[in-house]
């Protein structure tokens, strides 16, 4: 563990806790997509399925059930919590998950490590985590009035990936046996689709402005 | 091994 893979992680769990305050906070999820909610329980659930198989640490196993513990009680307050179910934006929230999840599979199938159904469910969600983002963007678009939390939550994930990219870079340097092409090459291109983002992002901080993306 | 460090991530 080194401390740009502490960040990362750290980074990533505050994304999280910002969004639940979101929700909680203010009773709606408005401006947060559910397709990008949906994808990445997925990426949690088919990722940590070596929870039952292998033992890490007990950071690793407690991170894990975190996630996927908070993830999934995102899911539901957007589904069926009483008042933030009728916040969210469905109508603007089109992304069709369906044009991600079936190229990541087949790619999943044909570029893996090992023929095995863990590795290649596995192999599944670092492809799926990639491109995750994609209908979270794109309702950003659509949104007038992006709030403060909402923009701040995507920053933070973007911060985590480009976090992460720190953390192989020092292991690649430092671990004789660390190399992972799959996971280089996806996580480059998710903080790939981040820059955009960042750009406006930055704009409006630096304007004193409320963020917004043409 | 190799293929395995990378799985102490999250």
């Amino acid at each position: 563990m080194n401390i740009f893979r502490l960040a990362a992680d750290m980074t990533h769990l505050i994304s999280i806790l910002v969004l639940l305050l979101k929700i909680h906070a203010t009773r709606s999820c408005r401006g947060i997509s559910l397709k990008t909610q949906d994808l990445y329980a997925l990426v949690f659930l088919f990722r940590y399925l070596d929870l039952f198989t292998r033992y890490i640490s007990l950071y690793n196993t407690v991170m894990k059930l975190v996630f996927l513990g908070t993830s999934f009680s995102i899911i539901y307050f957007m589904r069926f919590h009483r008042v933030v179910r009728n916040t969210y934006d469905k109508e603007q929230d089109t992304f069709r998950s369906i044009f991600i999840v079936v190229p990541c599979a087949v790619l999943a199938l044909l570029i893996n490590q090992e023929r095995s159904v863990l590795e290649i469910l596995w192999t599944f969600s670092i492809y799926l985590e990639a491109v995750a983002i994609l209908p979270q963007l794109v309702l950003l678009q659509r949104t007038q009035n992006i709030d403060n939390l909402t923009g701040n939550y995507v920053f933070l994930l973007g911060t985590y990936r480009g976090l992460y990219i720190l953390n192989w870079i020092y292991r690649y340097l430092t671990e004789p046996h660390y190399r992972q092409w799959i996971v280089w090459l996806s996580g480059v291109l998710q903080t790939g689709l981040y820059v955009d983002f960042f750009y406006y992002y930055f704009l409006a901080w630096r304007n004193n402005q409320k963020l917004s993306l043409p | 091994a190799g293929e395995e460090v990378s799985k102490d991530e999250l």
